[in-house]
């Protein structure tokens, strides 16, 4: 697993988090 | 820091909706009906959080990475 598969799974990642980010400010 | 440690708390919770303290694999294929990643990409999501790969994402693993994403 090179820099390569890290920056995909970081991307996820932030995908991830900014999702449950706007759920939440959606839901308030 | 104190902060985003209650972000991180208030985002575990969403996942963890039993408030059984820690969240599974099964707790995140649940997320998919409400979060606009695929299967596999939860999947790589817990598994990147799930530091020492016991299948138990716990609040301290969660916090970790949540801070990890913010740049912290």
């Amino acid at each position: 697993d090179g820099p390569k598969a890290n920056a995909a799974s970081e991307g996820v990642l932030a995908n991830f988090f900014n999702s449950l980010l706007n759920k939440k400010t959606g839901a308030a | 820091h104190v902060i985003m440690a209650e972000k991180a708390h208030e985002l575990f919770a969403i996942c963890d909706k039993e408030e059984k303290g820690f969240i599974t694999k099964r707790d995140m294929q649940r997320l998919q009906s409400e979060l606009p990643l695929s299967p596999d990409q939860l999947e790589a999501v817990f598994d990147s959080l799930d530091q020492d790969g016991n299948g138990f994402l716990t609040l301290d693993e969660f916090t970790e990475g949540f801070g990890s994403f913010l740049g912290l």
